[in-house]
């Protein structure tokens, strides 16, 4: 079972942080940060990491990609040619491999879901943000996520989200949206689901430290003011990403990624 | 007694909220945010504003230059264009006044001090600081500050802080730098000196809310799990930015600028 995960944003705003603590992994352990010289080169890397993970008892292949020095440089229009091609090079290996004699076998190496990161001291979207999600948004579900939004007080998170919402709307961007329900699915997965959609865009917190908050170990940043705790539904929006991401959706990104993104690609190629 | 300070730096940064902060002006109540489609255009405004203002019973007349759309485009090379020659203007004007008649009555609209925000979620300057700060650096003081800190916490800020200054060294970039003390200045002054010198870059917060904390008025950010308090100097630098703006060091910065800075421009200008 193989599930991939392009992560794509500035560089500071917390990726790395995040996809450790949703995956409860240590990818990024000895990575080495690039001082501002390095980063002013204006090649967008690509970067691939697989891990067998465990998830109640379900194991699954992740594969995480970087995309290292987006956005970093002092011109960035096309910094998003890159990450096209490599979205586009996987459905074309998928492709010769349907077309193949070894169609039974095929690891499914596309690119599931992206995680895009916005970040918190914008007023909505950046330029970089719409031009970015214009160009993919009919190649991978872009799920976009409000970065570090720990610097946000509870009633700036809310006016973020309603203008990401609208910047949205205006450009006619197509980020991933949940399925609707059908009237036979449990009360409990439709009142779960809802709660999902009244959240979007997540407003999620990362951290790789620990601290003992009544009696238990916590995932949290610490500040002289108090403690950020990453789970806490009342701090973050971090479980509903998890939980949608591992638990409640993870089949059906993959199933659009199969049934409209890679059709609408493979029916473009058969056109041209 | 005219003080004329440009604030520069992303959208967002909280340098308006700052600047309210620290000389209790309500200079941005009216002001209206352009969304990203207004923002891709390419020209930085420059926009001052002057306020009287009263201090510790010195009347000072205050004047603040933004300059919105600074870094904000997706293609941000030569955004520094138009501050650089609004600068370069404000020497040319006092040049003419000094060499014509009426040079006792001359007002000094030079720009005395550059507030430049340097990101939070950087590590250490980006590409745009640097290229910012190597075009600024002989024609006015540079004071960086860590635009709103309360993002990061007390180690992050140390790291922070070290690699900001590592990057100012490498570059070679001439930022405002306190002067020496006199070994006949008084011992107060000389502490007062040393601590302020040790903290720089400035990592502040502003905010324009009030909490009552401990009984007293407090300006604040409330988080679910805290509040920071701006004037605590165990939150943040804020007071000292103040304390040097405000009390101990305009004097100087008034003094650099007429004495190093703006002799430099007309040398120049007298040679060419
Ligand atoms: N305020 C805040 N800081 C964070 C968060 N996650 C990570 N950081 C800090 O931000 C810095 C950069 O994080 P990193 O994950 O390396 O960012 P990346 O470059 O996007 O991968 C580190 O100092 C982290 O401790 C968060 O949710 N909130
Ligand atoms: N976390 C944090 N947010 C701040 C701070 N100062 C301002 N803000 C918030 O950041 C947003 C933008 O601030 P503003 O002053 O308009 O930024 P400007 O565009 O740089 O002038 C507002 O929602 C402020 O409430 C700060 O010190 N810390």
């Amino acid at each position: 079972f193989e599930f991939t995960v392009v992560v794509v944003g500035e560089s500071g705003l917390g990726k790395s942080t995040l996809i450790d603590s949703l995956f409860q992994t240590n990818l990024y352990a000895d990575r080495n940060i690039p001082n501002a010289k390095a980063r002013i080169k204006k090649t967008v890397e690509i970067r691939k990491q697989t891990v067998d993970i465990e998830e109640k008892g379900v194991r699954l292949r992740l594969s995480v990609v970087d995309t290292p020095g987006f956005g970093d440089a002092l011109n960035n229009d096309k910094c998003w040619d890159n990450i096209v091609k490599f979205i586009d090079e996987q459905y074309e290996k998928y492709l010769s491999d349907e077309s193949g004699l070894n169609r039974r076998n095929i690891t499914d190496q596309r690119v599931h879901c992206c995680l895009y990161f916005i970040s918190p001291t914008g007023n909505g979207l950046k330029p970089l943000d719409i031009e970015f999600m214009k160009r993919l948004d009919t190649r991978v579900n872009i799920v976009p996520v409000i970065a570090k939004s720990d610097t946000l007080t509870a009633h700036e998170i809310k006016t973020l989200k309603r203008k990401i919402l609208d910047d949205i709307r205006t450009h006619s961007i197509d980020v991933y949206t949940f399925p609707e329900t059908d009237s036979d699915e449990d009360e409990e997965f439709k009142r779960e689901n809802n709660q999902l959609k009244s959240s979007v865009p997540f407003a999620v917190v990362g951290s790789n430290k620990f601290y003992d908050i009544r009696g238990k170990k916590v995932r949290g940043r610490q500040y002289p003011w108090g403690i950020v705790e990453v789970e806490n539904l009342e701090h973050c929006d971090f479980a509903k990403l998890r939980s949608m991401l591992i638990r409640t959706h993870m089949q059906d990104l993959k199933e659009v990624t199969h049934e409209v993104l890679y059709e609408q690609y493979r029916a473009n190629r058969l056109r041209s």
